[in-house]
Protein backbone atom coordinates (compact mmCIF):
# COMPACT_ATOMS: atom_id res chain seq x y z
CA UNK A 1 0.00 0.00 0.00
CA UNK A 2 1.45 3.58 -0.60
CA UNK A 3 3.25 5.10 2.14
CA UNK A 4 0.85 8.01 2.77
CA UNK A 5 -2.07 5.33 3.62
CA UNK A 6 -0.11 4.63 6.86
CA UNK A 7 0.00 8.09 8.41
CA UNK A 8 -3.13 8.46 9.86
CA UNK A 9 -2.32 11.14 12.09
CA UNK A 10 -2.87 14.85 12.35
CA UNK B 1 -8.01 5.76 17.99
CA UNK B 2 -6.65 5.57 21.94
CA UNK B 3 -7.98 8.24 24.32
CA UNK B 4 -4.26 9.89 24.59
CA UNK B 5 -4.59 11.08 20.80
CA UNK B 6 -8.07 11.98 20.69
CA UNK B 7 -7.56 13.95 24.14
CA UNK B 8 -4.12 15.49 22.19
CA UNK B 9 -6.79 15.96 19.07
CA UNK B 10 -9.43 17.67 21.16
CA UNK B 11 -6.96 20.33 23.03
CA UNK B 12 -5.45 20.84 19.27
CA UNK B 13 -9.14 21.88 18.37
CA UNK B 14 -9.98 24.05 21.32
CA UNK B 15 -6.57 25.71 20.91
CA UNK B 16 -7.99 27.35 17.03
CA UNK B 17 -11.33 28.07 19.39
CA UNK B 18 -9.13 30.00 21.91
CA UNK B 19 -7.85 31.99 19.56
CA UNK B 20 -10.54 32.68 16.95
CA UNK B 21 -12.53 33.57 20.07
CA UNK B 22 -10.01 36.41 21.64
CA UNK B 23 -9.61 37.51 17.68
CA UNK B 24 -13.69 38.03 16.75
CA UNK B 25 -14.44 38.56 20.84
CA UNK B 26 -11.45 41.52 21.73
CA UNK B 27 -11.04 42.50 18.12
CA UNK B 28 -7.30 42.52 18.38
CA UNK B 29 -4.97 40.44 17.61
CA UNK B 30 -2.44 41.78 19.66
CA UNK B 31 -0.07 39.40 20.87
CA UNK B 32 -0.67 37.05 18.32
CA UNK B 33 2.28 36.35 16.37
CA UNK B 34 1.93 36.67 12.63
CA UNK B 35 4.51 34.47 11.92
CA UNK B 36 3.86 31.51 14.05
CA UNK B 37 -0.05 31.20 12.54
CA UNK B 38 1.57 31.64 8.81
CA UNK B 39 3.84 28.92 9.65
CA UNK B 40 1.27 27.01 11.09
CA UNK B 41 -0.72 27.44 7.78
CA UNK B 42 2.68 26.56 5.47
CA UNK B 43 2.60 23.19 7.82
CA UNK B 44 -0.88 22.07 7.72
CA UNK B 45 -1.31 22.60 3.77
CA UNK B 46 1.89 20.62 2.85
CA UNK B 47 1.12 17.82 5.44
CA UNK B 48 -2.36 17.66 4.44
CA UNK B 49 -2.00 17.40 0.73
CA UNK B 50 -2.32 13.20 1.40
CA UNK B 51 -6.36 15.09 1.34
CA UNK B 52 -6.25 14.18 -2.40
CA UNK B 53 -5.18 10.76 -2.66
CA UNK B 54 -5.44 8.81 0.70
CA UNK B 55 -9.29 8.97 2.74
CA UNK B 56 -8.19 7.42 6.36
CA UNK B 57 -11.33 8.48 7.56
CA UNK B 58 -14.28 10.95 7.90
CA UNK B 59 -12.53 12.23 11.30
CA UNK B 60 -9.13 13.14 9.89
CA UNK B 61 -11.10 14.44 6.52
CA UNK B 62 -12.89 17.30 8.63
CA UNK B 63 -10.27 17.79 10.83
CA UNK B 64 -7.71 18.30 8.37
CA UNK B 65 -10.02 20.56 6.16
CA UNK B 66 -10.96 22.58 9.63
CA UNK B 67 -7.42 23.12 10.42
CA UNK B 68 -6.79 24.07 6.96
CA UNK B 69 -9.59 26.79 6.68
CA UNK B 70 -9.09 27.78 10.21
CA UNK B 71 -5.67 28.76 9.73
CA UNK B 72 -6.54 30.49 6.97
CA UNK B 73 -9.03 32.60 8.62
CA UNK B 74 -6.35 33.07 11.59
CA UNK B 75 -3.76 34.45 9.31
CA UNK B 76 -6.38 36.30 7.34
CA UNK B 77 -7.29 38.20 10.74
CA UNK B 78 -4.16 38.50 11.77
CA UNK B 79 -3.00 39.69 8.99
CA UNK B 80 -5.71 42.62 8.01
CA UNK B 81 -5.89 43.47 11.60
CA UNK B 82 -5.86 47.69 11.52
CA UNK B 83 -5.08 47.92 15.27
CA UNK B 84 -2.43 45.39 15.21
CA UNK B 85 0.72 46.34 17.04
CA UNK B 86 3.32 43.70 16.40
CA UNK B 87 6.26 45.48 15.93
CA UNK B 88 7.83 43.02 18.39
CA UNK B 89 6.97 40.05 15.84
CA UNK B 90 10.11 40.17 14.86
CA UNK B 91 11.88 36.54 15.01
CA UNK B 92 13.39 35.68 11.27
CA UNK B 93 11.68 32.98 10.21
CA UNK B 94 13.46 32.20 7.51
CA UNK B 95 16.01 30.87 10.05
CA UNK B 96 13.39 28.20 10.92
CA UNK B 97 11.83 27.21 7.22
CA UNK B 98 15.37 27.20 5.18
CA UNK B 99 16.79 24.60 8.07
CA UNK B 100 13.29 22.53 8.03
CA UNK B 101 13.19 22.04 4.30
CA UNK B 102 17.06 21.57 3.72
CA UNK B 103 16.31 18.69 6.68
CA UNK B 104 13.12 17.43 4.80
CA UNK B 105 15.16 17.00 1.78
CA UNK B 106 17.24 14.53 3.48
CA UNK B 107 15.40 12.74 6.17
CA UNK B 108 12.19 11.89 4.83
CA UNK B 109 10.47 9.08 3.96
CA UNK B 110 10.71 8.71 0.79
CA UNK B 111 10.84 5.31 -1.10
CA UNK B 112 11.74 6.52 -4.93
CA UNK B 113 11.80 2.57 -5.45
CA UNK B 114 8.27 2.10 -4.84
CA UNK B 115 5.59 4.64 -5.82
CA UNK B 116 5.26 7.70 -7.99
CA UNK B 117 7.16 10.74 -8.02
CA UNK B 118 4.37 13.03 -6.48
CA UNK B 119 3.94 10.70 -3.76
CA UNK B 120 7.47 11.36 -3.13
CA UNK B 121 7.53 14.82 -3.15
CA UNK B 122 4.04 14.20 -0.74
CA UNK B 123 6.64 12.78 1.96
CA UNK B 124 9.57 15.24 1.67
CA UNK B 125 6.65 18.14 2.29
CA UNK B 126 5.22 15.53 5.15
CA UNK B 127 8.95 15.66 6.56
CA UNK B 128 9.17 19.82 6.04
CA UNK B 129 5.60 20.32 8.13
CA UNK B 130 6.78 17.99 10.77
CA UNK B 131 10.46 19.67 11.53
CA UNK B 132 8.27 22.99 10.74
CA UNK B 133 5.59 22.18 13.38
CA UNK B 134 8.12 21.71 15.93
CA UNK B 135 9.79 25.06 15.77
CA UNK B 136 6.68 27.27 14.25
CA UNK B 137 5.65 28.07 17.55
CA UNK B 138 9.11 29.86 18.18
CA UNK B 139 7.97 33.45 17.06
CA UNK B 140 5.06 33.51 19.45
CA UNK B 141 6.99 32.46 22.29
CA UNK B 142 9.58 36.02 21.50
CA UNK B 143 6.69 37.61 21.65
CA UNK B 144 4.96 36.71 25.12
CA UNK B 145 8.54 36.98 26.31
CA UNK B 146 8.52 40.66 25.02
CA UNK B 147 4.85 41.67 25.93
CA UNK B 148 4.19 42.56 29.31
CA UNK B 149 0.11 42.74 28.36
CA UNK B 150 -0.29 39.46 27.45
CA UNK B 151 -3.82 38.56 27.45
CA UNK B 152 -5.03 35.47 29.55
CA UNK B 153 -6.78 34.29 26.76
CA UNK B 154 -3.87 33.75 24.06
CA UNK B 155 -1.59 32.02 27.04
CA UNK B 156 -4.68 29.58 27.21
CA UNK B 157 -3.97 29.31 23.56
CA UNK B 158 -0.32 28.29 24.31
CA UNK B 159 -1.10 26.10 26.92
CA UNK B 160 -3.96 24.17 25.03
CA UNK B 161 -1.03 24.01 21.96
CA UNK B 162 1.61 22.52 24.65
CA UNK B 163 -1.22 20.00 26.33
CA UNK B 164 -1.78 18.56 22.31
CA UNK B 165 2.21 17.98 22.21
CA UNK B 166 1.65 16.41 25.79
CA UNK B 167 -0.69 13.74 24.59
CA UNK B 168 0.61 13.04 21.09
CA UNK B 169 3.74 11.75 22.81
CA UNK B 170 1.61 9.50 25.29
CA UNK B 171 -0.08 8.34 22.04
CA UNK B 172 3.23 7.46 20.57
CA UNK B 173 4.23 5.40 23.39
CA UNK B 174 0.61 3.43 23.92
CA UNK B 175 0.82 2.96 19.76
CA UNK B 176 4.15 2.14 19.84
CA UNK B 177 3.83 -0.43 22.45
CA UNK B 178 0.76 -2.19 21.64
CA UNK B 179 0.44 -1.37 17.10
CA UNK B 180 4.31 -1.34 17.16
CA UNK B 181 3.23 1.83 15.28
CA UNK B 182 6.60 3.95 15.07
CA UNK B 183 7.17 6.92 12.69
CA UNK B 184 10.90 7.77 14.10
CA UNK B 185 10.97 11.44 12.24
CA UNK B 186 7.55 12.80 13.90
CA UNK B 187 9.04 11.38 17.49
CA UNK B 188 12.02 12.98 17.44
CA UNK B 189 11.00 16.47 15.88
CA UNK B 190 7.44 16.07 19.01
CA UNK B 191 9.77 16.01 21.80
CA UNK B 192 11.80 18.84 20.42
CA UNK B 193 8.44 20.73 20.50
CA UNK B 194 7.08 19.67 23.52
CA UNK B 195 10.42 20.85 25.37
CA UNK B 196 9.99 24.16 23.58
CA UNK B 197 6.53 24.48 25.31
CA UNK B 198 8.16 23.62 28.59
CA UNK B 199 9.56 26.73 28.39
CA UNK B 200 5.85 28.33 28.02
CA UNK B 201 4.49 26.45 30.85
CA UNK B 202 7.09 27.93 33.25
CA UNK B 203 6.02 31.25 31.81
CA UNK B 204 2.51 30.12 31.68
CA UNK B 205 2.40 29.38 35.51
CA UNK B 206 3.96 32.33 37.19
CA UNK B 207 1.82 34.87 34.70
CA UNK B 208 -1.37 33.41 34.52
CA UNK B 209 -1.86 30.44 37.30
CA UNK B 210 -0.30 32.45 40.05
CA UNK B 211 -2.59 35.09 39.18
CA UNK B 212 -5.67 33.53 39.88
CA UNK B 213 -7.89 34.73 42.13
CA UNK B 214 -7.92 32.52 45.04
Amino acid sequence: SAKADSKDEL
Amino acid sequence: MNIFRFVGDMSHLASFFLLLAKLIYTKSSTGVSLKTQALYLTVFVCRYLDLLVAFVSWYNELMKIFFIAASAYIVYVVATSTRNSNASDTYRVEFLVIPALVLACFVNETHWSKGGWSLNVMEILWAFSIYLEAVAVLPQLKMLHQLEDTTNITMHYMASLGIYRAFYLLNWVYRLYYEGYWHPIAVVAGIVQTLLYADFFILYYQSVLLRLPS
